[in-house]
C-alpha cells in the first residue's frame, strides 16, 4: 500500500478509491476512513496498521455468521432474489452440502414461470440425488411450496429447499406473488420458512441495497448468499445491507459446480477486500 | 432532482454570470457523488469530471439560463455524447445468413435476449431466424432455449451436449441449408478471466465469423463492469452491447463505464422477461436515468 507515513488527504483518496472499486458505497467508505482517521490521531502509521484498522472497521459493520442449526423438521429454506442471481444453482450446491452431512433433502420447483426453470432444478436434483416436488410450467408457485412441505413432512425429511422465480423488487405484482407464497406456506406452520435467504449476484452495484429493502419488506431475510465471487467483483455492495438490516452473509458462491459453495467467513472476506 | 441541487450550489455563489473554476468544481463534486452512487466506475467518473471541467469553465451563460442550468446542460450533453449521441440500431445487412453471437457473464440475460432479438428482427426486418444452442454447460440451458424458440415459432438448432465450436459450425450449415437468413448463437455465461472459455468463444468467432457480437450486460452491474467489458472487448472485439433488466430500478451507470472503456455502441436494452421486452437504446433516456 503506502509504506509508512501520515494519513494525508492524498492517501485517504487513494484508499477511498480502492474501497469504491469493491462496490463499497461512498457512505460506508467515508465511515471506514473516518474511523481510521480517528484511530490514527494524526500520527505516522504504516500500511499494515492501516489495513488492520480498515478491516476492523468493515468487519464491525457485518453481523457474524451464525452456526447453522435446523429449526424444524423439515427445516424449510426459501431462496429468493432478482433474476439470474444464482438461486437455482445455489440450491443444487446446498442440497449437496446437506446431503454430504448425512441429512435428507428435498427441493421444490417453485419457479413455474421461466422457460426451462423446472428442468434446470430437475437436473440438479438428479445429479445430487434428492427428491424434487414439481408441478407443470405455469402452475401456481404457492401450491408447489404448499405441496412440497406436505411431502417433505410425510417423508420425514430433514431439509426442504424451495426455489422461486427471479423477480425484480420494484415489480409490485411479483412481490405480491412472493407474499402469497409465504402466506400459503404458513398455513402449515406460522414460523415458515425457517430460513429465508436472499441471493445477490456478487457483481451487483448499489442496487443491492434496494434489493435487500424490497425483499425484506415482503419476508424477513435471515441471511444473504453472495454469488459469483469467483469472478473479479468483491461484493462490497452487500455491506450496507448487512449493516442496515442486521442480516449476516451465510454463503458465498465461488463457481458453477456442486462444491462451489463456502460458508461465509467474515474475517476472511474482509481480508480479501483489502488485499 | 439534480438541477435543483446544482441550482442550490450556484445560489450560494451569487452574482455569477460565468462558470468559473470555483463554481464548476463544486458542481462537479456533486456530480461525482451522483455518478458514483449510480454505479459509474470511479475511474470513468474521474475522466468524465475532468473532461467536463474543461468544457464548462468559461462557458457562456446565456441571459435566459442560470449558471446552474448551463452546468446541467453541459453535463447532460457530455453524457449523451459519451453514450453514443443518438439511438442507432445495427444495419443487419450483408450476405445471409446474418450471424449474431451473444456473450457475457453468467446470468446476464443472454438466452432470453436471443429470443427477444430473433422476434424483433423477424417482426421489423422480415428475417427468418434460427437459434443455435452453444451452451452445453448450464443444466437445461438447451431446454430453456428450445422452450423459448417453441413459444415464438422459431426453430432451434442443437446437438445436445457436444462441442460448442462444432455446434456453431453445424448450426451455420443448417441455417444455409434451410433458408434461414439470420442465425443467433447462444453461449454459456463465462468469467472474463476464464481463459479456456474465452478461448472457446475465440474459436467460435474464428469458425463462423459472426457479423455482430453482442456483449450482454446486467444493468445492475457495479464497478467491475469496466474490467469485465474491457477484457471481453480486448479479446473478442464485440460489436455492440445489450443492457438487460432495465425494468429494474438500478440507475445503470455500468452503461457509461462500458461505453467509455470500449467505445462500442449500446444497441438495445432489455425491459422485461417476455420476448417483446426489447427496446432500442436511447442515450438521452439513459442519461436522465443515471442522473436520477
Ligand atoms: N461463476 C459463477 N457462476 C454462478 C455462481 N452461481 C450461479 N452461477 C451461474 O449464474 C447463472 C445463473 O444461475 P441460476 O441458478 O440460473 O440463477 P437464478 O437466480 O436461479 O436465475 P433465475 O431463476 O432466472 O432468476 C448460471 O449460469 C449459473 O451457473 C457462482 O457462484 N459463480
Ligand atoms: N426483468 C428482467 N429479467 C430479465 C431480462 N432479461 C433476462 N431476464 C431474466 O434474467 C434471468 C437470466 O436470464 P438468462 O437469459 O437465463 O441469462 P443468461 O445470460 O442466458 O444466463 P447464463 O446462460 O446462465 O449465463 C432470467 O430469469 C430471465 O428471465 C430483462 O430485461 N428484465
Ligand atoms: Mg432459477
Ligand atoms: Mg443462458
Amino acid at each position: 500500500a503506502f509504506g509508512k507515513g501520515k494519513l494525508t488527504e492524498q492517501v485517504i483518496e487513494n484508499i477511498e478509491e480502492k474501497l469504491l472499486a469493491a462496490d463499497i458505497s461512498m457512505e460506508v467508505a467515508s465511515h471506514i476512513m473516518d474511523e481510521v482517521r480517528v484511530k490514527a490521531k494524526g500520527e505516522e502509521i504504516d500500511s499494515m496498521q492501516l489495513l488492520a484498522w480498515m478491516a476492523e472497521s468493515t468487519r464491525n459493520l457485518m453481523p457474524v455468521t451464525p452456526v447453522w442449526t435446523a429449526k424444524g423438521k423439515p427445516h424449510v429454506i426459501l431462496m429468493i432474489g432478482v433474476n439470474g442471481a444464482g438461486k437455482t444453482t445455489t440450491i443444487g450446491k446446498l442440497a449437496h452440502h446437506y446431503k454430504a452431512k448425512g441429512l435428507s433433502v428435498m427441493v421444490a420447483a417453485g419457479d413455474t414461470f421461466r422457460a426451462g426453470a423446472i428442468a434446470q432444478l430437475e437436473k440438479w436434483a438428479q445429479r445430487v440425488e434428492v427428491d424434487i416436488i414439481k408441478h407443470q410450467e405455469g402452475a401456481d408457485a404457492a401450491s408447489v411450496a404448499f405441496d412440497a412441505y406436505a411431502a417433505a413432512k410425510a417423508r420425514n425429511l430433514d431439509i426442504l429447499i424451495i426455489d422461486t422465480a427471479g423477480r425484480l423488487h420494484n415489480k409490485g405484482h411479483l412481490m405480491e406473488e412472493l407474499r402469497k407464497l409465504v402466506r400459503v406456506l404458513r398455513k402449515h406452520d406460522e414460523v415458515l420458512p425457517h430460513e429465508c435467504l436472499l441471493v445477490v449476484d456478487g457483481n451487483t452495484g448499489q442496487n443491492a441495497i434496494q434489493q435487500g429493502q424490497g425483499f425484506n419488506a415482503i419476508v424477513k431475510l435471515d441471511g444473504l448468499v453472495v454469488t459469483k465471487l469467483d469472478g473479479t467483483a468483491k461484493g462490497g455492495s452487500i455491506i450496507p445491507l448487512c449493516r442496515e438490516f442486521g442480516i449476516p452473509v451465510c454463503w458465498v458462491g465461488v463457481g458453477e459446480d456442486l462444491d462451489d459453495l463456502i460458508r461465509f467467513d467474515r474475517d476472511e472476506y474482509v481480508q480479501g477486500l483489502f488485499l | 432532482q439534480l438541477s435543483d441541487k446544482l441550482e442550490g450550489i450556484f445560489k450560494r455563489l451569487r452574482g455569477q454570470s460565468q462558470l468559473t473554476e470555483e463554481n464548476v468544481s463544486e458542481t462537479l463534486r456533486e456530480i461525482r457523488v451522483v455518478l458514483l452512487s449510480a454505479d459509474v466506475n470511479f475511474k470513468t467518473t474521474k475522466e468524465f469530471i475532468n473532461a467536463v471541467k474543461e468544457k464548462a469553465i468559461g462557458a457562456e451563460v446565456l441571459t435566459s439560463l442560470s449558471p446552474g442550468q448551463v452546468m446541467v446542460k453541459v453535463i447532460h450533453d457530455e453524457l449523451v455524447a459519451l453514450l453514443g449521441g443518438q439511438a442507432e440500431e445495427p444495419a443487419f445487412q450483408g450476405s445471409p445468413p446474418f450471424q449474431i453471437l451473444m456473450m457475457g457473464l453468467q446470468g446476464s440475460g443472454k438466452t432470453t435476449a436471443c429470443g427477444k432479438l430473433a422476434l424483433h428482427l423477424r417482426n421489423t426486418r422480415k428475417k427468418n431466424p434460427l437459434l443455435v444452442a452453444c451452451d452445453v454447460y448450464r443444466p437445461a440451458a438447451i431446454d430453456q432455449l428450445k422452450t423459448i424458440g417453441k413459444s415464438l415459432g422459431i426453430p432451434v438448432y442443437d446437438e445436445g451436449l457436444g462441442d460448442p465450436v462444432k455446434i456453431s459450425e453445424n448450426g451455420r450449415k443448417f441455417a444455409r441449408d434451410n433458408g434461414h437468413d439470420l442465425v443467433i448463437y447462444d453461449t454459456a455465461g463465462r468469467l472474463q478471466m476464464d481463459d479456456e472459455l474465452m478461448r472457446e468463444l475465440e474459436r467460435i468467432i474464428e469458425s463462423v465469423k459472426p457479423q455482430e457480437k453482442f456483449f450482454v450486460a446486467d444493468a445492475m452491474t457495479g464497478q467491475e463492469a469496466v474490467n469485465v467489458a474491457k477484457t471481453f472487448n480486448d479479446r473478442l472485439d464485440f460489436t455492440g452491447v445489450i443492457l438487460t433488466k432495465m425494468d429494474g430500478d438500478a440507475r445503470g451507470g455500468a452503461a457509461l463505464s462500458i461505453k467509455s472503456i470500449t467505445g462500442k455502441p449500446i444497441r438495445y436494452v432489455g425491459t422485461g422477461e417476455k420476448p417483446d421486452a426489447l427496446e432500442v437504446f436511447y442515450p438521452d433516456r439513459m442519461v436522465s436515468r443515471i442522473l436520477g
